[in-house]
C-alpha cells in the first residue's frame, strides 16, 4: 500500500474562479433564464463566438446564444446539439489557450 | 487545422531562422533556467523537425524574434490573464513574436514532482503556443496539439498529422521529415 507523503497534500483548488460555476447552465435550453448566463455569453464573446460590440448581455438563453453554442460545438469537434449538454459544459470549463477560436484577435503586426 | 486571418507566416528567405529569448524580469522562480531552457528547446525542436525552420535561443531578449515571458493579470497587451486555470497562455501571430504564459498557473515539467491537481504541463502549452507563433490557429481535432483546451495534469506534446499538415502548408516540409514516422507513431499510440 502506498502511503501518501504529507508534503504532497493537494491544496490547490482546480476550479477556475471565472468558469467553475458554469455547471449550473447544464441542460439550459432556448428561452430559459438562469442567473449569471450573461457570464457565459461573455465567455463566448471572449473566444470569438459572439459579436464584440455587444456589452449588455442578458441572462436569457436566446437565439444568439444558441447560435454561439452550435458554432462552438462545431469548432471544438463536439456533438452538435445547440444545447448546453455535459460534453459542451465540460469543454467550456476546461483550461485553455487565450487565443480566440474564430476572430483570432491576437494578430497585431510587429512593432 | 486553421490559420489566422490573412494566413500570416514568418516571411523570410528559406530556410527560415528564428531566435527566441526569455524575458529577464518575467519568469517563475520554482523552475530553474536550465530546465526551462530544455523544455522550450524540446518544444521548438518538435516543430523544427517537420518544417525547414531553425530556432536558436538568444541572450538578447529585445532583439529576439520570439519573446517569452510569464505574466499576471493585466500585463499591457489587452489580453489580461485570469488567475489559476482558465486561460493558460497566449501567443501572437507572425511576425509579432510575443509569447505569454500565465504566471498564476502551477507550471510543471514532471508530474511526479508536482502534486497539485491544478498543475499544467509547461511543455504541452509551449508546444501549442509555438504553433501560434508560426501561424497556426486552433483546430477542431481533439488529439492535435493545436486544440485549444488542455486539462490539468495532462501531457500533449507530440505533433499530430493535423498539426504537421497545417504548418507544412505555411513553410513547406523539412527535407529530413518522413510522414511515415508520424503515422507509425500515431498508430502505436492509438493501439497502446
Amino acid at each position: 500500500r502506498i502511503v501518501t507523503d504529507p508534503s504532497t497534500v493537494i491544496t490547490v483548488d482546480t476550479r477556475n474562479s471565472t468558469w467553475h460555476d458554469f455547471t449550473r447552465f447544464l441542460d439550459a435550453g432556448m428561452g430559459s433564464q438562469v442567473r449569471g448566463m450573461s457570464e457565459l455569453k461573455q465567455y463566448f464573446q471572449r473566444f470569438g463566438y459572439l459579436p464584440i460590440p455587444e456589452t449588455n448581455f442578458t441572462d436569457t438563453f436566446d437565439d444568439q446564444l444558441e447560435s454561439a453554442v452550435t458554432m462552438y460545438q462545431t469548432k471544438l469537434g463536439l456533438p452538435v446539439t445547440g444545447k448546453l449538454d455535459s460534453d459542451t459544459i465540460s469543454t467550456i470549463m476546461s483550461p485553455r489557450c487565450g487565443v480566440s477560436d474564430t476572430n483570432h484577435t491576437l494578430k497585431t503586426t510587429k512593432h | 487545422f486553421t490559420y489566422f486571418n490573412g494566413k500570416p507566416r514568418w516571411n523570410r528567405p528559406s530556410p527560415v531562422t528564428l531566435t527566441y529569448a526569455f524575458s529577464p524580469g518575467n519568469l517563475i522562480d520554482y523552475i530553474n533556467m536550465s530546465e526551462m531552457r530544455a523544455v522550450f528547446k524540446r518544444s521548438f525542436s518538435r516543430w523544427a523537425l517537420v518544417i525547414p525552420v531553425t530556432f536558436y535561443e538568444s541572450e538578447d531578449y529585445y532583439s529576439a524574434d520570439i519573446r517569452i515571458g510569464f505574466y499576471r493579470g493585466d500585463h499591457g497587451d489587452g489580453e489580461p490573464f485570469d488567475g489559476v486555470l482558465g486561460v493558460l497562455a497566449h501567443a501572437f501571430s507572425p511576425e509579432n513574436g510575443r509569447f505569454h504564459l500565465d504566471a498564476a498557473e502551477t507550471w510543471a515539467i514532471d508530474f511526479n514532482q508536482v502534486k497539485s491537481k491544478a498543475a499544467v504541463d509547461l511543455e504541452s502549452v509551449a508546444t501549442h503556443e509555438i504553433g501560434h507563433v508560426l501561424g497556426l490557429a486552433h483546430t477542431s481535432v481533439k488529439e492535435a496539439v493545436m486544440y485549444p483546451s488542455l486539462s490539468p495534469r495532462t501531457k500533449k506534446v507530440d505533433l499530430k498529422i493535423d498539426d504537421v499538415e497545417g504548418v507544412q502548408a505555411l513553410y513547406g516540409s523539412n527535407p529530413n521529415f518522413k510522414f511515415s514516422s508520424l503515422l507509425e507513431s500515431e498508430n502505436s499510440s492509438n493501439n497502446g
